[in-house]
């Protein structure tokens, strides 16, 4: 039997240690340790690492604590868009899913692209129209919005309004790509995805 | 954005990768979570990876198959491979990290950002959860 299981992760951040209070980083701790055993169930009961990867992820983005699915950040319009995909080793295969707004956990219906449709990668009203023929329930977008996210949008659309300054993210030419916020009120503190 | 890569008793291997991208995108912005070969791979000959961050430079560095090429043409380990891609993306400007495991069991978890939320657990009964 060959050795088996899996690493996650759920973002990298200009975020330090003393800018999360002690219960956050124990919740962080539980919801993370709680994503890596639904994952190494399905690897030890024999499952394959393409449902495990599933399984691991679905617990993520049921958590308002990540941006993935229900917590996920607002884009300019005050909706959330959500992407995902999802790759099999073995045969190279790959289903990916961008722009989604309604439905619940997003790296499912990459699978399903993978899987049940002859495309690597559906977007927008198109992979909806998708998940509806598989008999998906699509959730209002409310669904994923947080408190936090909305105003953590409010934040963003202030500081873009006063000209971005220091908090505009700037690419190696200098150009202003966008103005992103993390999970707390100092503006020099960026979320990196 | 969150993510996963997966070694199965068989030795098969899997990644995937979901995010709602970056606070007020607009224009209809899609960063490296579903592309596939810059924010996931999977390939049995060498590694599944997925990666979270800045995703305009990780799509430019199409970080998750430099990875795979790196060990698969250059017979790098997972780690080095991964640290050279990392690499990349930084001196390209990029901020963000990634984390995989190998067809041997092996994982890596590298960021070059103050935290990166992450762990893994494996059938030596090896279990980590970290942040910074």
């Amino acid at each position: 039997m060959h050795s088996y299981g899996l690493v996650i992760h759920a973002g990298a951040a200009a975020i330090l240690r003393k800018d999360l209070s002690p219960e956050l980083q124990a919740e962080h701790q539980a919801k993370l340790s709680e994503a890596l055993d639904a994952g190494y169930a399905v690897l030890d009961s024999g499952g394959e690492a393409i449902d495990a990867v599933v399984a691991a992820i679905r617990v993520l983005e049921d958590s308002p604590l990540y941006n993935a699915g229900k917590g996920a950040v607002l884009n300019a319009g005050g909706v959330c868009e959500l992407d995902a995909s999802i790759m099999d080793g073995k045969a190279q295969a790959a289903g990916a899913v961008a722009g989604l707004q309604h439905i619940k956990n997003p790296i499912t219906l990459a699978r399903d692209v993978m899987q049940k449709s002859a495309h690597v990668m559906l977007a927008g009203e198109g992979a909806e129209k998708f998940a509806r023929e598989l008999g998906y329930e699509l959730v209002p977008n409310e669904y994923f919005q947080t408190p936090l996210r909305k105003k953590q949008l409010e934040k963003a659309k202030e500081i873009e309004a006063a000209g971005g300054g220091h908090t505009a993210i700037r690419d190696a030419e200098g150009r202003i790509s966008f103005v992103t916020i993390d999970d707390h009120a100092d503006p020099e503190r960026h979320k990196w995805g | 954005t969150v993510g996963c890569a997966a070694l199965d008793k068989r030795g098969n291997l899997a990644a995937g990768t979901s995010t709602g991208g970056m606070t007020n995108k607009k224009f209809g912005r899609v960063g490296d979570s579903p592309i596939i070969g810059a924010g996931t791979y999977a390939n049995n000959r060498t590694c599944a990876l997925s990666a979270t961050g800045h995703g305009e430079y990780f799509i430019r560095a199409v970080v998750g198959h430099d990875v795979s090429a790196r060990m698969e043409y250059q017979g790098m380990p997972l780690e080095k491979a991964a640290a050279a891609t990392l690499t990349n993306v930084s001196a390209l400007g990029g901020k963000g990290g990634v984390i995989a495991i190998d067809h041997d069991g092996k994982v890596t978890m590298q960021f070059n950002t103050p935290g990166m939320f992450r762990g893994f657990r494996l059938s030596t009964g090896e279990k980590k959860v970290a942040m910074f």
